[in-house]
C-alpha cells in the first residue's frame, strides 16, 4: 500500500479534484484505492457524494485517536475506489492535539495499524489535504510515502512552491526521512494563455525529471461534475479533462513501477 | 476607518485578487486604503511588489504583540494604497498565541489603537485572509466591522458558504457584535458555462440583498497582473475584469453610505 499526499498549502490549486479523478482513474485500472481526507471542508467525501452524519467514524475520529481507520473507510459509488470521509470538526484538530506526545505522527501510526491488518488489499491510499502547512497536512507528509503537487498553471501558485518545498524538506529532514516528491502535476492549463506557458516552463526548470508530461487542462466538465457527486471520469469519460486524468494515471503507475 | 475582512475559507476564490484591486479601485477614487496581509503566503503584498525581508516588520509583528500597526504600513506603487505585509511566520501564529487571554482581539486592539494615533487617515482597512477558519480569520472577523465574502462561481465554493456563515455568526454571538456580511461578490465568472448561473442564482436565494450586482468576470489579464507586480487596473485597465473591480468599488462605497 502506497500512500501519496496530496499537497499545497496555496488554494483552490486543484488538490480535490486531483483525489477524486486521479482515485477513480487508478481504481478503473483494477487498484483498490482509498482517499483519506483531511480537509475541514470535506470536498474530497461530498464531491463523490459521501456525506458524513454525526454517527459516521471520520477521519477526525482517526487523527485524534478515537477509532482505527478500518471503522472510517466507507464504499463509495466507484468501484475499487473507498473514501475515509473528512469533517468539519477537522478544524478543531489543531488545537485538540497541541501539546500532546507524538501528535505529528497520528495519521502515519494510524495508516501502518491499518496496512498491517485490513481485509481488503489497498494498492494506493490518496490523502487529500487543506489549503495550509497545519499539522493536518503535517499529518499527511509524515504517513506518505511521496507527495504529489498538484500545481494551478499561475503567478500566485508558482510562488507558493518555494514555501512548499522547505516544509517537505523539514519533514523529511525530523519526521519522514523516507518522503520524496513523487511528482508535480500542472492543472486547469489553459493553452490559449501565455501564463500557463510561462508557468510551465519555470515549474520544468525548478524541478527537473518531477513536472509530469501530463497536464490537466482547464475544462468545465470537471468543475461540474462534483455538483453531480461524480468524479468527472464518470460525469463525462470523454471530457479533456477526464481523459488527462486517464493519462496521469497511466504515467503515475510507470513511474511508480520503478520505486 | 472602516475595517473589512475579505475571507473565505474555500481556497483559491478570489481574496487576494479582490484586497489589492478593490483596494486600488477605492483609492482611485481618493479614498486611504490599507491592506492588511494576515495570509502567510503574503500573496496581497508580492502581488503589489512588496517583498518583506526580514527586517521589515509586518503583520507577524502586529498578531503576537511585539510592534504597533504604524511601525508596519508601507506605501505601495499605488497611490492612497498602503499595505501591513504578511509573512510566512504567520503560519506559527496558531500555536505561539495558544493559551494567551484574548487571542482573538490582537489585531481588534492593534487596530483601534492605530485608529487613534495615525497620522494618515484611512478610509478603509482591507483584512486579506488565509483560506481558513483559524486564529488569523477569526481576529480578522473579530476586527472588522463587516466582512466582505469572494465566491467564486463553483460548486465547491457554494457548499463552503454554510461553514463560513456559521463561523461569521459564532464571531459575532461571542467575539463582535457588530460583524455583518457586507456583501458577497461573484468571482471568476463565466458567462458561457451554466455552472455559473446556478450558483449565482443559488446563492441570490440564500443571501437576498447581499450579493452584489457587479460580477467579476474569469478574465486572463487580471491573472497576470500579479506576475508584473502590478494590480490589474493599473497593469490593464481596459479589461473586463478591471473595469468590474472599478464598479465593484463604486457599489461599495454606494452601500456604505447607508451605514
Ligand atoms: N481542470 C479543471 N478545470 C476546471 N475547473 C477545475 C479543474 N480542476 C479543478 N477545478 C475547479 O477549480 C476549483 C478548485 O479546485 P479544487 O477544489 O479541487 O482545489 P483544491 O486545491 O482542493 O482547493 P482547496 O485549497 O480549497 O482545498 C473547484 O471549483 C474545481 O471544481
Ligand atoms: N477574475 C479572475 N479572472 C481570472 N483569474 C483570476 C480572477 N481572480 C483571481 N484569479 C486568479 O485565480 C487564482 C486564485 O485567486 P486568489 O489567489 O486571489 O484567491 P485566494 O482566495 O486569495 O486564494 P487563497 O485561498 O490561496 O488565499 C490566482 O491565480 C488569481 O490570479
Ligand atoms: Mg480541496
Ligand atoms: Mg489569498
Amino acid at each position: 500500500m502506497r500512500a501519496l499526499a496530496i499537497a499545497n498549502q496555496k488554494g483552490g490549486v486543484g488538490k480535490t479534484t486531483t483525489a477524486i479523478n486521479l482515485g477513480t482513474a487508478l481504481a478503473a485500472t483494477g487498484k483498490h484505492v482509498l482517499i483519506f481526507d483531511t480537509d475541514p471542508q470535506a470536498n474530497a467525501s461530498t464531491g463523490i457524494d459521501v456525506r458524513p452524519d454525526n454517527d459516521t467514524v471520520t477521519s477526525y475520529d482517526v487523527l485524534v485517536g478515537a477509532q482505527p481507520v478500518a471503522k472510517a473507510v466507507l464504499p463509495t459509488k466507484v468501484p475499487n475506489l473507498w473514501i475515509v470521509p473528512g469533517h468539519v470538526n477537522l478544524s478543531g484538530v489543531e488545537m485538540e492535539l497541541m501539546g500532546t506526545q507524538g501528535a505529528q505522527f497520528r495519521l502515519r501510526d494510524a495508516l501502518s495499524a491499518f496496512r498491517a491488518s485490513s481485509e481488503i488489499k489497498f494498492d494506493y491510499v490518496l490523502i487529500d489535504c487543506p489549503p495550509s502547512l497545519n499539522v493536518l497536512t503535517v499529518n499527511a507528509l509524515t504517513a506518505a510515502d511521496a507527495v504529489l503537487v498538484p500545481l494551478q498553471a499561475e503567478y500566485f501558485a508558482l510562488e507558493g512552491l518555494a514555501q512548499l518545498n522547505a516544509t517537505i524538506n523539514a519533514v523529511k529532514q525530523n519526521l519522514n526521512p523516507a518522503l520524496e516528491i513523487q511528482g508535480v502535476v500542472l492543472t486547469m492549463y489553459d493553452k490559449r494563455t501565455a501564463l500557463s506557458d510561462q508557468v510551465a516552463q519555470e515549474v520544468r526548470t525548478h524541478f527537473p525529471d518531477k513536472v509530469y508530461e501530463t497536464v490537466i487542462p482547464r475544462n468545465v466538465r470537471v468543475s461540474e461534475a462534483p455538483s453531480h457527486g461524480l468524479p468527472a471520469i464518470i460525469y463525462d469519460q470523454n471530457a479533456a479533462g477526464s481523459k488527462a486524468y486517464i493519462r496521469l494515471a497511466k504515467e503515475l503507475i510507470e513511474r511508480e513501477r520503478g520505486v
